[in-house]
């Protein structure tokens, strides 16, 4: 099955 | 002093609604170059990035850099104080704790202003890396409002399915499954109609509907919504705001357990 994934670690924290 | 006077209320109103749905409170970063926003939502599942150019407003005037936290249920309920076509007049002191709302009618017989506490928000800026996307499809935002909306009655998530020949946008739940293929157009009378796909690998990925009907409040902005797509990056649904700067919004895909 799928899970809902989340933005953390894609963008970088400035 | 900063100042920024927009000619209708009415585009505001817009943008209000397009990402209320998402955030309860945001900070609205002003500077020479204009207005920012970018939050994510409190599961961490979508940011949403709002860029206003200070060129697109009547008005507007930012002599320090300043960050406004906002509750935007409260902004809402006061741009509901004016009427579309009043000219709005934001308005905050330089490390001012209030910021005013000043709507003025056309006709100049009405003029009303609201101030309205700041809150002290501690958002994190993010860095967004430029991604060269494998599909970008441009079409028509209503539609796609209309395909999301349409899609969500019968499933949780619908997949987006992106080649040459066109998307598809599909989903399965407890009563069957639907499946709405567009073809990228050949000819259009008007641009804003027009289906374009720019493909570099094909791409498939499977995205929460409840996220993507709360992209489409934006709808009323843009004759066209962007939706950019790579393998395992965020989908980017991006409205232009005419002459004014754009609305983006990044949803994390689902994934694989």
């Amino acid at each position: 099955g799928q899970v809902q994934g989340r933005l953390d670690g894609f963008f970088q924290v400035l | 002093m900063f100042e920024a006077r927009l000619i209708n209320s009415v585009t505001f109103k817009k943008v209000l609604d397009a990402i209320k749905d998402l955030l309860n409170e945001a900070s609205f970063d002003c500077s020479e170059a204009g207005i920012q926003l970018q939050a994510m939502d409190n599961s961490h599942v979508s940011l949403v990035s709002l860029a206003l150019r200070s060129d697109g407003f009547d008005k507007y005037r930012c002599d320090r850099n300043l960050t406004m936290g906002m509750n935007l249920a409260s902004m809402s309920k006061i741009f509901r104080c004016s009427s579309n076509d009043d000219t709005v007049t934001i308005k905050a002191q330089d490390d001012a704790d209030t910021v005013t709302f000043m709507f003025e009618s056309k006709k100049q017989e009405k003029i009303s202003d609201y101030e309205m506490k700041l809150m002290n928000l501690d958002q994190e800026h993010l860095g967004i890396p430029d991604t060269d996307f494998s599909c970008v499809i441009r079409m028509p935002a209503g539609e796609f409002a209309r395909i999301v909306r349409d899609l969500s009655q019968f499933g949780e998530s619908i997949v987006i399915s992106c080649t040459k020949e066109g998307v598809k946008f599909s989903t399965s739940g407890d009563i069957g499954s639907a499946n709405v293929k567009l073809a990228q157009t050949s000819s259009f009378e008007k641009e804003e109609e027009a289906v374009i796909i720019e493909m570099q690998e094909p791409v498939t990925l499977t995205f929460a509907c409840q996220y993507l009907n709360s992209f489409t409040k934006a709808t009323p902005l843009a004759n066209q919504v962007q939706l950019s797509m790579s393998d395992n990056v965020p989908l980017v649904v991006e409205y232009q705001i005419p002459d004014l700067g754009h609305l983006r919004y990044y949803l994390a895909p689902k994934i694989e357990e």
